[in-house]
Protein backbone atom coordinates (compact mmCIF):
# COMPACT_ATOMS: atom_id res chain seq x y z
CA UNK A 1 0.00 0.00 0.00
CA UNK A 2 1.37 3.20 -1.04
CA UNK A 3 1.51 5.46 1.93
CA UNK A 4 0.69 9.47 1.96
CA UNK A 5 -0.82 11.59 4.51
CA UNK A 6 -2.90 14.80 5.01
CA UNK A 7 -3.83 17.16 7.58
CA UNK A 8 -5.99 20.30 7.67
CA UNK A 9 -7.08 22.89 9.90
CA UNK A 10 -10.38 25.37 10.33
CA UNK A 11 -8.41 27.60 12.45
CA UNK A 12 -7.33 28.32 16.28
CA UNK A 13 -9.38 30.26 18.29
CA UNK A 14 -11.42 30.28 21.86
CA UNK A 15 -13.82 27.90 21.82
CA UNK A 16 -16.87 29.51 23.62
CA UNK A 17 -18.46 26.29 25.70
CA UNK A 18 -21.56 28.45 25.69
CA UNK A 19 -21.96 28.41 22.43
CA UNK A 20 -20.60 25.23 21.50
CA UNK A 21 -23.96 23.38 20.66
CA UNK A 22 -23.79 19.54 20.01
CA UNK A 23 -25.22 20.45 16.80
CA UNK A 24 -22.71 23.08 16.36
CA UNK A 25 -19.95 20.33 17.67
CA UNK A 26 -20.85 17.74 14.76
CA UNK A 27 -20.95 20.63 12.06
CA UNK A 28 -17.20 21.21 12.72
CA UNK A 29 -16.31 17.75 13.00
CA UNK A 30 -18.10 16.91 9.40
CA UNK A 31 -16.77 20.72 7.86
CA UNK A 32 -12.95 18.86 8.92
CA UNK A 33 -14.34 15.42 7.38
CA UNK A 34 -15.31 16.71 4.06
CA UNK A 35 -12.11 18.52 3.55
CA UNK A 36 -10.06 15.63 4.34
CA UNK A 37 -12.37 13.25 2.02
CA UNK A 38 -11.56 15.98 -0.80
CA UNK A 39 -8.04 15.35 -0.38
CA UNK A 40 -8.19 11.80 0.65
CA UNK A 41 -9.96 10.95 -2.65
CA UNK A 42 -6.96 12.19 -4.64
CA UNK A 43 -3.94 10.94 -3.07
CA UNK A 44 -5.56 7.18 -2.69
CA UNK A 45 -5.37 7.35 -6.42
CA UNK A 46 -1.77 8.54 -7.21
CA UNK A 47 -2.72 12.41 -6.74
CA UNK A 48 -0.22 14.72 -6.57
CA UNK A 49 0.42 16.50 -3.09
CA UNK A 50 -0.91 20.32 -4.67
CA UNK A 51 -4.08 18.46 -5.85
CA UNK A 52 -4.56 17.52 -2.62
CA UNK A 53 -4.39 20.31 -0.28
CA UNK A 54 -5.80 22.51 -3.09
CA UNK A 55 -9.24 20.35 -2.66
CA UNK A 56 -9.14 20.05 0.84
CA UNK A 57 -8.89 23.78 1.31
CA UNK A 58 -11.70 24.54 -1.68
CA UNK A 59 -13.75 22.26 0.97
CA UNK A 60 -12.90 24.75 4.11
CA UNK A 61 -13.42 27.80 2.21
CA UNK A 62 -17.20 26.41 0.80
CA UNK A 63 -17.53 25.94 4.47
CA UNK A 64 -18.97 29.19 6.05
CA UNK A 65 -18.25 27.74 9.39
CA UNK A 66 -14.26 28.40 9.15
CA UNK A 67 -12.99 32.01 8.47
CA UNK A 68 -12.12 31.75 4.74
CA UNK A 69 -14.13 32.03 1.46
CA UNK A 70 -17.64 31.88 2.35
CA UNK A 71 -17.11 32.48 6.31
CA UNK A 72 -14.92 35.13 5.54
CA UNK A 73 -14.85 37.42 8.50
CA UNK A 74 -15.44 41.53 8.18
CA UNK A 75 -12.80 43.99 7.69
CA UNK A 76 -13.10 46.92 10.21
CA UNK A 77 -15.05 48.94 7.17
CA UNK A 78 -17.62 45.98 6.45
CA UNK A 79 -16.07 44.59 3.71
CA UNK A 80 -14.44 41.37 3.34
CA UNK A 81 -10.54 41.21 2.01
CA UNK A 82 -9.27 37.52 1.49
CA UNK A 83 -5.61 36.33 1.28
CA UNK A 84 -4.36 33.05 0.23
CA UNK A 85 -1.54 30.74 -0.94
CA UNK A 86 -0.01 27.44 -1.98
CA UNK A 87 3.54 26.02 -1.93
CA UNK A 88 4.63 23.33 -3.95
CA UNK A 89 7.57 21.32 -2.23
CA UNK A 90 8.68 19.33 -4.98
CA UNK A 91 9.75 22.48 -7.22
CA UNK A 92 9.19 25.24 -4.05
CA UNK A 93 6.93 26.96 -6.53
CA UNK A 94 4.41 29.13 -4.73
CA UNK A 95 1.34 31.08 -5.30
CA UNK A 96 -0.29 34.11 -3.00
CA UNK A 97 -2.85 36.28 -3.20
CA UNK A 98 -3.75 39.16 -1.13
CA UNK A 99 -6.59 41.55 -0.10
CA UNK A 100 -8.68 40.03 -2.67
CA UNK A 101 -12.74 39.67 -3.13
CA UNK A 102 -14.64 37.77 -5.53
CA UNK A 103 -13.13 34.22 -6.49
CA UNK A 104 -15.32 31.68 -4.68
CA UNK A 105 -12.06 30.03 -4.39
CA UNK A 106 -9.10 32.63 -2.88
CA UNK A 107 -6.83 29.52 -3.00
CA UNK A 108 -7.62 28.61 -6.76
CA UNK A 109 -6.50 32.41 -7.32
CA UNK A 110 -3.19 31.72 -5.28
CA UNK A 111 -2.75 28.68 -7.38
CA UNK A 112 -3.26 30.55 -10.54
CA UNK A 113 -1.05 33.14 -9.54
CA UNK A 114 1.89 30.11 -9.29
CA UNK A 115 1.09 28.56 -12.36
CA UNK A 116 0.28 31.17 -15.07
CA UNK A 117 2.35 34.00 -13.76
CA UNK A 118 6.38 33.94 -13.13
CA UNK A 119 5.48 35.72 -9.42
CA UNK A 120 4.78 34.69 -5.91
CA UNK A 121 2.56 37.27 -5.06
CA UNK A 122 -0.07 39.45 -6.47
CA UNK A 123 -2.60 41.93 -5.23
CA UNK A 124 -5.77 43.76 -6.39
CA UNK A 125 -6.72 44.66 -9.73
CA UNK A 126 -4.37 42.41 -11.42
CA UNK A 127 -4.79 39.68 -9.01
CA UNK A 128 -8.43 38.91 -9.61
CA UNK A 129 -7.25 39.14 -13.52
CA UNK A 130 -5.45 36.08 -13.24
CA UNK A 131 -8.46 34.63 -11.76
CA UNK A 132 -10.32 35.17 -14.30
CA UNK A 133 -8.21 34.30 -17.20
CA UNK A 134 -7.55 30.84 -15.05
CA UNK A 135 -11.55 31.14 -15.73
CA UNK A 136 -12.48 30.73 -11.23
CA UNK A 137 -15.82 30.89 -10.67
CA UNK A 138 -17.00 34.47 -8.95
CA UNK A 139 -19.48 35.21 -6.65
CA UNK A 140 -20.97 38.04 -5.07
CA UNK A 141 -21.27 40.06 -1.91
CA UNK A 142 -24.29 37.86 -0.46
CA UNK A 143 -22.94 34.20 -1.34
CA UNK A 144 -19.57 35.36 1.16
CA UNK A 145 -22.37 36.74 4.12
CA UNK A 146 -23.02 34.97 7.43
CA UNK A 147 -24.79 37.16 9.95
CA UNK A 148 -22.26 34.94 12.78
CA UNK A 149 -19.27 37.27 10.92
CA UNK A 150 -21.32 40.24 10.28
CA UNK A 151 -22.68 40.19 14.27
CA UNK A 152 -19.49 39.57 15.51
CA UNK A 153 -17.61 42.78 13.21
CA UNK A 154 -20.54 44.79 15.57
CA UNK A 155 -19.87 43.29 18.56
CA UNK A 156 -15.75 44.30 18.03
CA UNK A 157 -16.58 47.71 17.15
CA UNK A 158 -19.02 48.30 19.75
CA UNK A 159 -16.56 46.96 22.66
CA UNK A 160 -13.69 49.43 20.47
CA UNK A 161 -16.31 52.69 20.70
CA UNK A 162 -16.47 52.33 24.49
CA UNK A 163 -12.74 51.78 25.07
CA UNK A 164 -12.73 48.30 26.31
CA UNK A 165 -9.79 46.42 26.32
CA UNK A 166 -10.07 43.41 23.36
CA UNK A 167 -8.00 40.81 25.25
CA UNK A 168 -9.07 37.68 23.65
CA UNK A 169 -5.98 36.32 21.64
CA UNK A 170 -8.37 34.46 19.31
CA UNK A 171 -9.95 37.58 17.97
CA UNK A 172 -6.57 38.24 16.40
CA UNK A 173 -6.32 34.66 15.12
CA UNK A 174 -7.14 34.27 11.24
CA UNK B 1 -7.95 30.91 8.52
CA UNK B 2 -7.65 27.46 7.32
CA UNK B 3 -5.11 25.45 5.75
CA UNK B 4 -3.75 22.11 4.60
CA UNK B 5 -0.67 20.44 4.15
CA UNK B 6 -0.21 16.95 2.56
CA UNK B 7 2.91 14.07 1.38
CA UNK B 8 1.60 12.39 -1.21
CA UNK B 9 2.62 9.19 -2.43
CA UNK B 10 5.83 10.06 -4.64
CA UNK B 11 6.67 11.43 -0.97
CA UNK B 12 6.12 15.12 -2.62
CA UNK B 13 5.08 17.78 -0.05
CA UNK B 14 2.58 20.80 -0.40
CA UNK B 15 0.55 23.68 2.06
CA UNK B 16 -1.77 25.50 1.00
CA UNK B 17 -3.43 28.24 3.37
CA UNK B 18 -6.51 30.40 3.07
CA UNK B 19 -7.95 32.99 5.63
CA UNK B 20 -10.53 36.14 5.62
CA UNK B 21 -8.16 37.90 8.27
CA UNK B 22 -9.08 39.10 11.52
CA UNK B 23 -12.63 40.02 12.46
CA UNK B 24 -12.40 44.38 11.85
CA UNK B 25 -8.85 43.87 11.11
CA UNK B 26 -7.68 47.53 9.59
CA UNK B 27 -8.17 47.52 5.78
CA UNK B 28 -5.21 46.36 3.51
CA UNK B 29 -3.67 44.50 6.49
CA UNK B 30 -1.86 41.21 5.53
CA UNK B 31 -1.34 38.94 8.24
CA UNK B 32 0.87 35.49 7.81
CA UNK B 33 -1.17 33.49 5.63
CA UNK B 34 -0.01 34.75 1.98
CA UNK B 35 3.63 35.38 3.55
CA UNK B 36 5.79 32.46 2.23
CA UNK B 37 7.86 31.30 5.31
CA UNK B 38 5.50 32.41 7.88
CA UNK B 39 2.12 30.84 7.81
CA UNK B 40 2.45 29.01 3.89
CA UNK B 41 5.93 26.85 3.34
CA UNK B 42 6.82 23.77 1.44
CA UNK B 43 10.29 22.03 0.50
CA UNK B 44 10.60 18.21 0.17
CA UNK B 45 13.54 18.35 1.87
CA UNK B 46 12.06 19.34 5.17
CA UNK B 47 8.71 19.76 5.98
CA UNK B 48 5.10 21.47 4.61
CA UNK B 49 3.38 23.81 7.44
CA UNK B 50 -0.25 25.62 7.10
CA UNK B 51 -0.32 28.22 10.47
CA UNK B 52 -3.26 30.08 12.10
CA UNK B 53 -3.13 32.59 14.88
CA UNK B 54 -1.50 36.12 15.74
CA UNK B 55 -0.14 36.36 12.08
CA UNK B 56 2.04 40.14 12.87
CA UNK B 57 3.88 37.38 15.35
CA UNK B 58 4.14 34.79 12.61
CA UNK B 59 5.33 36.74 10.38
CA UNK B 60 8.05 38.47 12.19
CA UNK B 61 9.27 35.30 13.44
CA UNK B 62 8.95 33.33 9.99
CA UNK B 63 7.38 30.86 11.98
CA UNK B 64 7.26 27.91 9.11
CA UNK B 65 10.42 28.77 7.58
CA UNK B 66 12.20 28.68 10.90
CA UNK B 67 10.44 24.96 11.14
CA UNK B 68 11.91 23.78 8.19
CA UNK B 69 15.32 25.38 9.42
CA UNK B 70 15.95 23.58 12.37
CA UNK B 71 15.08 20.26 10.54
CA UNK B 72 17.68 21.31 8.07
CA UNK B 73 20.58 22.62 10.15
CA UNK B 74 19.91 21.70 13.81
CA UNK B 75 18.89 17.54 11.97
CA UNK B 76 15.67 18.08 14.27
CA UNK B 77 13.17 15.79 13.73
CA UNK B 78 9.53 17.70 12.49
CA UNK B 79 8.17 17.24 15.90
CA UNK B 80 10.87 18.87 17.76
CA UNK B 81 11.32 21.91 15.38
CA UNK B 82 7.02 23.01 15.53
CA UNK B 83 6.55 21.85 19.21
CA UNK B 84 9.46 24.33 19.92
CA UNK B 85 8.67 27.28 17.88
CA UNK B 86 4.73 27.14 18.33
CA UNK B 87 5.37 26.52 22.39
CA UNK B 88 8.61 28.83 22.56
CA UNK B 89 9.32 31.45 19.74
CA UNK B 90 5.39 32.02 19.00
CA UNK B 91 4.31 31.03 22.22
CA UNK B 92 6.19 33.27 24.53
CA UNK B 93 6.08 36.22 22.20
CA UNK B 94 2.48 36.74 22.02
CA UNK B 95 1.96 34.52 19.25
CA UNK B 96 -1.08 32.40 20.23
CA UNK B 97 -2.04 30.02 17.75
CA UNK B 98 -0.82 26.49 16.03
CA UNK B 99 -0.13 24.94 12.85
CA UNK B 100 -0.36 21.96 10.84
CA UNK B 101 2.67 20.34 9.15
CA UNK B 102 3.97 16.94 7.88
CA UNK B 103 7.90 15.65 6.81
CA UNK B 104 8.51 13.81 3.57
CA UNK B 105 7.86 10.35 5.68
CA UNK B 106 4.27 11.74 6.05
CA UNK B 107 4.77 12.26 10.09
CA UNK B 108 1.91 14.74 10.49
CA UNK B 109 2.15 17.21 14.12
CA UNK B 110 -0.18 19.64 14.89
CA UNK B 111 0.85 21.86 17.73
CA UNK B 112 -0.76 25.01 19.57
CA UNK B 113 -0.59 27.18 22.34
CA UNK B 114 -3.79 28.32 22.04
CA UNK B 115 -7.01 27.06 23.59
CA UNK B 116 -8.39 25.65 20.66
CA UNK B 117 -7.71 24.59 17.20
CA UNK B 118 -9.56 22.43 14.24
CA UNK B 119 -8.05 20.12 13.04
CA UNK B 120 -8.35 17.18 11.31
CA UNK B 121 -6.07 14.30 9.64
CA UNK B 122 -5.90 11.44 7.03
CA UNK B 123 -3.58 8.97 5.94
CA UNK B 124 -3.50 5.63 3.87
CA UNK B 125 -4.98 3.62 5.99
CA UNK B 126 -8.55 6.26 5.72
CA UNK B 127 -7.66 6.64 9.60
CA UNK B 128 -10.08 9.60 9.68
CA UNK B 129 -9.38 11.74 12.83
CA UNK B 130 -11.02 15.06 13.64
CA UNK B 131 -10.92 17.18 16.82
CA UNK B 132 -12.03 20.62 17.46
CA UNK B 133 -10.39 21.42 21.25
Amino acid sequence: MTRFSLAVHGGAGTINKATLTPELEVRYHEGLRTALRAGHAILKDGGSAMDAVTAAVCALEDEPLFNAGRGAVFTSEGVQEMDAAVMDGKTREAGAVGGIFGPRNPILAARAVMESTEHVMLIGPNALQVARNADLPFEEAPYFFTQSRWDALQSTLAMRATGQVDDDPARRHG
Amino acid sequence: TVGAVACDAQGNLAAATSTGGMTAKAPGRIGDTPIIGAGTYADNKTCAVSGTGHGEVFIRFTAAAEIAARMRHAGESLETAATHVVMEDLGKNDGSGGLIAVDAQGHIVMPFNCEGMYRGMVNENADFETFIY
